[in-house]
C-alpha cells in the first residue's frame, strides 16, 4: 500500500510530467529518475523506488516513457475510477470547485450541491441545481456516494460531518477551518491553502533581505 | 537555503503540531522527532535534520519545545513579517480567499481586489473595494508590493501576469490552469487542489476493492 508521502510525491511526478515533459515532446516521451529528482528536489533513488512501486519499468540508460509513468499513476490512485461526490455549502469556495473543469480528469464527479440558504436553493452553478439539505440522505443512498466535499463555515462543519457519515459517507474533503472528530473508518484531507504561503513567504523573505 | 521539499515539510511540522501538540496540551507541550516523523510518515532522521536546519536544539530523551519549533518555523520562513498582495479576478475563489481569515497569521495581507468586470467594480469583499485595472500599477508602486495573486480564466492569465512583472511584482501565486511563461528572477507556485484528490480517489478505490 501507499502512504502519504509516496501519494504526494506520485501526485507531484503527474503534475511534473503532465506539464513539462508531454507537453515538449510530441512522439514517444521519455525521461530520467534523475531529470524528475532534479526537477522535485528529490534523491534519484526515491523516484526509482516509486516507480517500482506502481510498476513501471525503466530502461538502463535509457529512462522511463512518460505516457506509461501517467497511465500507471492513473491506475495506482484510481483516477480511472469515477467516484460521485456531494459538496455542502455552495458558497464562493464551494461554486469556483463545483465549476472547475480540473478535477474531472481525476475521476471525481461533484453530483449534487447543497446549502442552508433558501435563497440559493434552486440556483445553478455549471449545470448544478443547489438543493436543500432535506434531499441530503436519499441523493447520497440513490448514487452510492462514498465522497463528501465541505466549504461550510467553521461552526457547522461538525454537525454536517456526523450527518453525512451517518448516511454512508467515509471520506471527507474538508475546506473548512474547523477540526472534525469521526470514528476511525473515516478518511479526512483537510486543504489548509495556507501551505502554499511557506514558499512564497520564504522567497518574499529573500528578497527584502537579500 | 530550503529547498522547496524543506519548505513543504515545515509546513506539516507547523499544521501537526498546532493540531495535535498544542491544543492538546496546555502548559509546556514537548514532542519527539519520531512522533513527528510517525505522524507524517517520514524517516526520524529527516525532522533531526529539519530540527538542526531552523535552529532546534533537541534534548536529548525529551525533545523538543513544540512552541519553539513553531516559533523558529515562524521566522525561518518569514511568518513574522509583513507582506502585502494584490489579488486579480475577485469572483468565486478570488472572493474565498480576499475573506479568509487564516491567512493572516502567515504575513499575508491582501491590500486589494482587481477585476474588468464593470458590475463588480466598487463592491467589497471583508472591507476590500474591487478596484479597476487602471489602478493596479498606482496601488503596487504606493504599497511596495512583491506578491500578486491570479484566480482570472486561464486566458487571460498571461497577459495579467507580463502586466504584474513590468509594474515590480516577482512572486505570483497562480490558481488559473495557464501555464504561465516568466523570466528567471520571478518565482511562481501553481497551486492545483487537484493534488487533494490523490489520497481520495486511492482511499475510495480501496474502498471498492477491498
Ligand atoms: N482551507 C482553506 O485554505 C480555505 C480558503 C478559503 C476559505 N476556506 C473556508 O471555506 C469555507 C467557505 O468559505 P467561502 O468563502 O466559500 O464562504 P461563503 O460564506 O461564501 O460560503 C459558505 C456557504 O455555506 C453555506 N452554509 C452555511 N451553513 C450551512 C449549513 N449548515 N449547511 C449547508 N450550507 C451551509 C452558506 O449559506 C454559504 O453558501 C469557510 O469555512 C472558509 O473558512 C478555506
Ligand atoms: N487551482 C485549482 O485547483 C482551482 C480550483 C478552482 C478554480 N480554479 C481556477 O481559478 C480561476 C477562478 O475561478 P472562479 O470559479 O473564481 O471563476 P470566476 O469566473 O468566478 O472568477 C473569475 C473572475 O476573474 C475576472 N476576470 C476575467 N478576466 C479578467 C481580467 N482580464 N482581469 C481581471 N479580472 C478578470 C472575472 O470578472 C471574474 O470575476 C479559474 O481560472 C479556475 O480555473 C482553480
Amino acid at each position: 500500500p501507499l502512504n502519504r508521502q509516496a501519494i504526494e510525491r506520485l501526485m507531484h511526478y503527474y503534475y511534473c510530467i503532465q506539464e513539462e515533459f508531454i507537453n515538449l515532446n510530441s512522439d514517444c516521451p521519455v525521461l530520467s529518475s534523475s531529470q524528475l529528482a532534479k526537477h522535485l528536489a528529490l534523491d534519484d533513488s526515491q523516484v526509482r523506488k516509486d516507480m517500482a512501486a506502481i510498476g513501471v519499468k525503466g530502461h538502463r540508460h535509457v529512462g522511463f516513457d512518460a505516457n506509461e509513468v501517467v497511465d500507471k499513476i492513473r491506475q495506482s490512485l484510481g483516477f480511472t475510477q469515477n467516484y460521485p461526490a456531494v459538496l455542502l455549502g455552495a458558497g464562493r469556495l464551494g461554486g469556483a470547485l463545483a465549476a472547475y473543469e480540473g478535477f474531472n480528469t481525476f475521476g471525481l464527479d461533484i453530483v449534487a450541491l447543497f446549502d442552508a440558504d433558501q435563497r440559493k436553493i434552486g440556483l445553478s452553478i455549471s449545470g448544478h441545481i443547489i438543493q436543500p439539505l432535506e434531499q441530503l440522505e436519499p441523493v447520497i443512498k440513490r448514487n452510492h456516494i462514498h465522497l463528501g466535499i465541505l466549504t461550510v463555515p467553521s461552526e457547522t462543519a461538525q454537525e454536517l460531518t456526523d450527518r453525512l457519515i451517518k448516511a454512508g459517507i467515509q471520506v471527507l474533503w474538508n475546506f473548512s477551518p474547523a477540526r472534525l472528530s469521526v470514528p476511525d473508518n473515516i478518511f479526512i484531507r483537510h486543504e489548509h491553502l495556507f501551505v502554499g504561503l511557506g514558499q512564497l513567504s520564504y522567497y518574499i523573505k529573500k528578497i527584502n533581505n537579500p
